[in-house]
């Protein structure tokens, strides 16, 4: 059967030991956190849960696991002696052809996880989205939100239904700039900016310029170095 | 090249302007590199109308798009530029109203520079702000900082806004192209600069 031409979207899995589909990603993102570790300071994979989308010859795994790292007395390591940790992460990995690239990584001892102060109400309202089942009161924080967007940049909707429409965009969006985020290698922050309600298709329209790509344009002499007039 | 950088500090490129819902980055990328060329050859900074080129430019499309070798083509065929004040933007096309003796800038020509980050870096610090085209992947939801997309999104294949470069620089040893956008200045980095106190935003890629 062909494979479908939209990604395909699992659902998350259940805690516990990493299913063998989860495996490989699951220890290379290990490997990862791991890299430059001493024998004896590694920390070792406990529980894993987490889901994985395909699109084309890829595949994206999001991850959740907790690492189990190990006492640590060595006062060259670890300034005070520190007992046995549990962190809880969030990975995500993508496979290409057997090739994995860690895209995220993000860990905090169990139960203190801090939100990233700049952006809080995204992130903390995205980490929401990931959850499982979707927490009752999600809809009623993604309104407020998107309510906050509404007065910071002075939106009018003609009617209800565009308005639940726009609403759906913007979770949409957020969704996507978590994506572009995961993406980007820069210092840049993705977030809520005046496009949010905008779909990427109205975007693109509106305010692209797609002839840049299409047509080679007036042919003009090429330079031919910084002094040349 | 040296280091770093950038023109908004040194008097070369206007306040940030907003292309409204008009596919006219093109329009707006030429005027801020002939803003630039001529503060540093007259040593007057102008802020110079898109809206001349929306109308008069026949080789384009207005707000469906155009591009910026047409642009300076054109700029040299009308005879010159008239200031956003004399024929001020309205973001949709109209009527050509171009006045030949109200332009008050003018362009001999125009060339292609090369593409080596380099020579542009070495180019730009010596002759000015450098229209540019690139890929408009994230920036719906840019914020601020570096942004460093995966390499395959920066293909030629999906150019698809124009820009400004007006500096250059690295931030924690990631180097970064600043570039001056057209939409507004509720979009992007507010930056403070040297000599001003809150800079016009633009976004740092």
């Amino acid at each position: 059967v062909a494979a479908p031409a939209q990604p395909q979207a699992a659902s998350f899995q259940a805690w516990g030991p990493p299913s063998p589909e989860l495996l490989a990603p699951a220890r290379f993102a290990l490997d990862m956190f791991n890299r430059g570790r001493a024998a004896g300071t590694r920390a070792v994979l406990g529980l894993v849960r987490g889901r994985v989308r395909r699109a084309g010859q890829g595949s994206l795994y999001s991850l959740e696991a907790t690492l189990e790292e190990p006492p640590c007395k060595d006062t060259t390591v670890c300034r005070l002696p520190a007992s046995k940790k549990t962190l809880l992460c969030s990975f995500e990995v993508l496979d290409e052809l057997g090739k994995h690239v860690l895209l995220r990584k993000d860990c905090d001892p169990v139960d203190t996880k801090v939100p990233d102060s700049r952006n809080e109400t995204f992130s903390s309202v995205l980490s929401l989205l990931n959850e499982d089942p979707l927490p009752q009161d999600l809809p009623v924080k993604m309104a407020s939100i998107f309510k906050n967007f509404v007065i910071t940049y002075n939106r009018t909707y003609e009617s209800k239904e565009e308005a639940r429409w726009r609403l759906s965009v913007f979770v949409n969006n957020m969704v996507r700039a978590q994506k572009i985020q995961a993406l980007d290698r820069g210092t840049a922050q993705y977030g809520v900016t005046k496009f949010s309600d905008l779909t990427e298709e109205e975007f693109r329209t509106i305010y692209l310029n797609p002839l840049l790509r299409e047509e080679p344009g007036n042919k003009m002499k090429p330079v031919k170095s910084v002094g040349d007039f | 090249a040296p280091p770093e950088w950038d023109w908004r500090s040194k008097g070369a490129v206007t306040k940030v302007k907003d292309q409204g819902m008009c596919g006219s980055c093109w329009a707006f990328s030429v005027t801020g590199n002939v803003e630039g060329q001529w503060f540093l050859n007259q040593g007057t900074l102008l802020s110079l109308s898109e809206q001349e080129l929306l109308d008069c430019d026949k080789m384009d499309k207005a707000c469906m798009g155009g591009l910026p070798s047409n642009a300076y083509s054109a700029i040299k065929n009308l005879g010159g530029l008239e200031t956003e004040d004399d024929y001020s933007y309205r973001g949709h096309m109209q009527t050509c109203s171009f006045s030949a003796e109200k332009a008050k800038v003018y362009i001999n020509d125009s060339v292609e520079l090369s593409q080596n980050e380099q020579k542009l870096a070495a180019w730009l610090a010596k002759r000015g702000p450098i229209s540019v085209a690139i890929n408009a992947f994230g920036m719906q939801f840019y914020r601020h900082g570096i942004s460093r997309p995966l390499r395959p999104l920066c293909s030629p294949w999906l150019i698809d806004h124009a820009v400004l470069l007006v500096g250059y620089g690295n931030r924690s040893d990631i180097p970064f192209w600043a570039i001056k956008n057209s939409w507004g200045t509720d979009w992007g980095e507010k930056v403070s600069l040297a000599g001003l106190a809150s800079g016009p935003p633009a976004a740092i890629l």
